[in-house]
């Protein structure tokens, strides 16, 4: 089992690429 | 070329590094673009991440005895959390003024600076556990520099029972470790050196059983005692070769398949 910290790390990885995702949505608009 | 060093780590920034760098382009490229939309919610999720990192990053420091560890982690888990208040100010920036220049320059150093912060604080936890991998290799270096006080059968009995179970804990730690690599030559480097000591280690046992009964008889004994310290030494060399080779991280692209 991944330990709690890589958990949170992958947690915050995916919260990061959904807020990227949502600037370069406006971005490329 | 992969450019993170284990699957997990790879994993877990390899498709928000992508979406940093795009979007580090794409602001390079046209900086006066469109109204920014309200970012308010993505942050916030972000920022609720970034509490439940730093809290059991703090957590994992607390409870272990790593110094390095103690040391490294701390300013990883700083440059998160600055990089989340600035995705704060960012945000509440462009709902004034969803043109604001500056906030989208605060969007990108933030979203840059928790990827940087998190690929740190991987780095950091990654270099501990494999600490902890070549303690246990370590451990077995250490039994086999008392090979050469059995001296006796019951001595050889101990001695296995005791070596046994570490042998078997750093096969399964290196051999689990060699899985997470990306790096293929690393990857065919320990799987080689784990070969070895498995072959080499009835090899071991049958030598020291033999230089026991030719001290007994006193026969061939020099021999024999040469054939035991040549198959601990080379046992020796190969978990050395395996400590050298999980230390190692940087990537020649020559080395490449």
């Amino acid at each position: 089992d991944a330990h709690e910290m890589v958990k949170n790390a992958r947690l915050l990885a995916q919260a990061t690429s959904q807020l990227v995702t949502a600037i370069r949505g406006q971005a490329e608009s | 070329m992969p450019v993170f060093h284990t699957k997990t780590i790879e994993s877990i920034l390899e498709p928000v590094a992508q979406q940093v760098s795009m979007l580090v382009i794409l602001h390079e490229e046209a900086e006066d673009g469109n109204a920014m939309p309200d970012l308010a919610q993505p942050v916030r999720t972000v920022k609720i991440a970034v509490d439940n990192l730093v809290k059991v990053g703090y957590e994992t420091i607390n409870s272990s005895d790593d110094q390095i560890l103690k040391q490294d982690m701390p300013p990883a888990l700083r440059r998160v959390d600055e990089s989340s208040l600035l995705l704060l100010q960012a945000s509440d920036m462009l709902r004034a003024d969803p043109y604001s220049g500056p906030a989208r320059k605060k969007l990108i150093e933030g979203s840059r600076g928790i990827l940087q912060g998190t690929s740190s604080l991987l780095l950091t936890f990654d270099e501990s556990e494999v600490r902890k991998i070549i303690r246990t290799c370590k451990n077995v270096l250490e039994y086999l520099a008392i090979t050469e006080v059995v001296e006796r059968m019951e001595d050889l009995v101990t001695y296995v029972k005791n070596l046994s179970p570490v042998i078997t804990k750093m096969m399964k730690e290196v051999d689990n470790r060699k899985e997470e690599l990306t790096h293929i030559v690393h990857r065919d480097m320990l799987k080689r050196s784990l070969d070895q000591v498995k072959n080499l280690t009835p090899v071991l046992i049958s030598g020291i059983k033999i230089f026991i009964t030719a001290k007994a008889n006193n026969l061939g004994f020099n021999e024999a005692q040469n054939n035991r310290d040549y198959v601990v030494r080379k046992m020796s060399d190969e978990i050395h070769e395996i400590i050298r080779v999980l230390l190692l991280t940087t990537y020649d692209e020559d080395e490449w398949d």
